[in-house]
């Protein structure tokens, strides 16, 4: 449609610019509620503690309640209020980066900056943000079958990462049978652990982070 | 737009049809995961173990699991595959009754009929599908602020379930907050916890889906 096409042809020539500025994007996606800010605090916290420079832009259709919480973490962190659309769209994204550089933080500052989309399983993926890598959690508590479920989504990403894992004892979650879910609807998809509680497997997540980042640059 | 439009006008002639049947409809939405499914194969066995005729159709992406968890209630279920659309229209819950019909279930011998709608806290909001009820799911699992974030939505319900309250403490659930989330975002609503996994709390959510049927004949 007309609407995906001018959002291609922004997020292409918003892609360069952060290639050319050597700032590495990587736009979460996942259900509402399943952990995206909870762990992006932790690792804007680490990343910030290896020396990078991080920023992070977070959607909801109400509430700035997510920027407060990222903004935790020391690094600067803008809200996106979409009103009734599910999901960020490109221009959303350039408007708020705008605003970031009003607050004094141009994109020549940055050297990763995350994108918190709205929790949804589907519209993101139709929606190019103009990012290098995609994240997508899958918390322990929602069943193993959503992979089987949103196909479309698991496609479009790059990492996998099963959240809230200090529960999943508590839940009954099936590890493996999610773990060949994620392997039979995207076979080349790295696959992290992580329980922003307890910060486990945070480390191992950024490590991939950062090797990401080196061969991008 | 047009797509509303012609998509309201079916969902009215289709009440009408449930009312001079004397099928209470009722549409359940949540984000994924919520614990729709599992929530209703209790509820669907409660009421047939009250002597009442019951049926449900599912909708997801993708997978027919849903509708296989559903049947093991002993009550008919149907999936609705919906390919990419991440909600429900009228005109496939009408296609998923004439199916119902051929597999020997009219309209007519049912006393309660259940839609499952597409995980998505979004678009349901502005689909009629002839139903008489909304219940609305917000799990424990998911922080207290999923009212604040999705206003739409709320408004258009008439009950609100806590679902999967068995693990309320070990997440650390905020009940109080949550409820008054509920509160100011939809006075109105009654709002019940239930855990599926306990069968807490489904008695009172069946008897007033009994209340609210017997008010309707
Ligand atoms: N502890 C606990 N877990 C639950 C409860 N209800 C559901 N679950 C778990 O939550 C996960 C999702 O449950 P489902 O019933 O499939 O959720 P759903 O809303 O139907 O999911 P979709 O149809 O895919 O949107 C499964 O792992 C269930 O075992 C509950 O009451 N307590
Ligand atoms: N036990 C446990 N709970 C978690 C973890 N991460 C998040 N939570 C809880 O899950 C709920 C939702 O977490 P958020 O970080 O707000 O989720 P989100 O994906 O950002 O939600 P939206 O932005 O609204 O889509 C909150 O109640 C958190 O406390 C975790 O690692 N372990
Ligand atoms: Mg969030
Ligand atoms: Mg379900
Ligand atoms: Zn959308
Ligand atoms: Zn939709």
């Amino acid at each position: 449609t007309q609407i995906l096409k001018k959002n291609d042809e922004l997020a292409r020539a918003m892609r360069a610019e952060f290639r050319a500025k050597g700032v590495y994007v990587i736009n979460v996606v996942s259900s509402p509620g399943a952990g995206k800010t909870e762990l992006l605090t932790r690792v804007l916290r680490e990343l910030r503690a290896r020396g990078l420079r991080v920023a992070a832009v977070v959607g909801d259709l109400a509430t700035e309640n997510d920027a407060d919480r990222l903004g935790a973490s020391g690094a600067p962190a803008r809200q996106i209020v979409t009103g009734t659309v599910c999901h960020l769209e490109a221009d959303m994204v350039a408007r708020s980066l705008e605003g970031l550089a009003l607050d004094g933080w141009a994109l020549g500052d940055l050297d990763v900056l995350f994108i918190e989309n709205v929790g949804n399983l589907v519209c993101p993926a139709s929606f190019d943000l103009g990012e290098e890598c995609r994240w997508l959690l899958f918390p322990c508590t929602e069943g193993e079958d959503k992979p089987l479920k949103y196909p479309t989504l698991i496609n479009t990403v790059d990492v996998v990462v099963l959240s809230k894992m200090d529960i999943a004892q508590a839940v009954g979650f099936a590890r493996t049978t999610a773990l060949e879910n994620i392997a039979s609807m995207r076979p080349g998809a790295s696959v992290f652990e992580t329980s922003a509680k307890t910060g486990a497997g945070v480390d191992a997540l950024v490590d991939d982070l950062v090797r990401r980042r080196d061969a991008f640059r």
